[in-house]
């Protein structure tokens, strides 16, 4: 473990937080894209298969348990409880998410680390993590104004992985045999789709301004 | 290497 990687972690779970928060606070989901949610609940089912086959450490099964337990809660939320789901914007929400799921399987199964089940599945989930919030960033350029925790939100979870393209670089350099190649460059397709978010945040945050996205 | 074996990151 190291600093990268946590501040990583923790700026992912900061995300979810913020999503939570969003979402029980003020008994809406409105501008948050079902669709994104649903794609990670797919990416950390698929990617944690080995939940309770490969004990690393407690923060390990830990943090998976909270991610998967999350992910569903929101979904769960979105799609199930009486007040919050009156105020999902279906008709913003209509990236067709199935060709995300399709595109990456079949990515996983050209390529991959080991032709192995739980392998696929990992590679799986890494390329559907890089694109799974396509349907969020396409929903927020919809929507136009942005609100304050939705943009948080999508900040923090652009930020996650920008803070693991330096854990891979710092573990490149620290550990011999360290070859995450799929992890990485998916990660950096991944953080590139935030590129024109970020600046928008950026000037948004330097007026003082509501973040606005040109539609 | 079993390092490459299982992902220990998340």
């Amino acid at each position: 473990m190291n600093i990268f990687r946590f501040a990583g972690d923790m700026t992912h779970l900061i995300s979810i937080v913020v999503l939570l928060l969003k979402i029980y606070a003020t008994k809406s989901c409105s501008g948050i894209s079902l669709k994104t949610q649903e794609l990670y609940v797919i990416v950390f089912l698929a990617r944690y298969l080995d939940l309770f086959t490969d004990f690393i450490s407690v923060y390990n099964t830990v943090m998976k348990l909270v991610f998967i337990g999350s992910s569903l809660a929101i979904v769960w939320c979105m799609r199930m409880h009486r007040a919050v789901k009156r105020t999902y914007d279906k008709e913003l929400d209509t990236f067709r998410h199935y060709f995300l799921v399709l595109g990456s399987f079949v990515l996983a199964l050209l390529l991959h680390e080991k032709f192995t089940f739980q392998e696929i599945f990992w590679a799986f989930s890494i390329y559907l993590e890089a694109v799974a919030i396509l349907p969020q960033l396409v929903m927020l350029q919809r929507s136009g104004n942005v609100d304050n925790l939705t943009g948080q939100y999508v900040f923090f979870l652009g930020a996650y992985r920008a803070f693991y393209i330096l854990n891979w670089i710092y573990r490149f350099f620290t550990e011999p045999h360290f070859s995450r190649w799929i992890a990485c460059l998916s990660g950096l397709v991944q953080t590139a789709f935030y590129a024109d978010f970020f600046y928008y945040y950026f000037i948004s945050w330097k007026n003082n301004a509501k973040l606005q996205l040109p539609a | 290497e079993d390092d490459d074996d299982f992902h220990d990151e998340l």
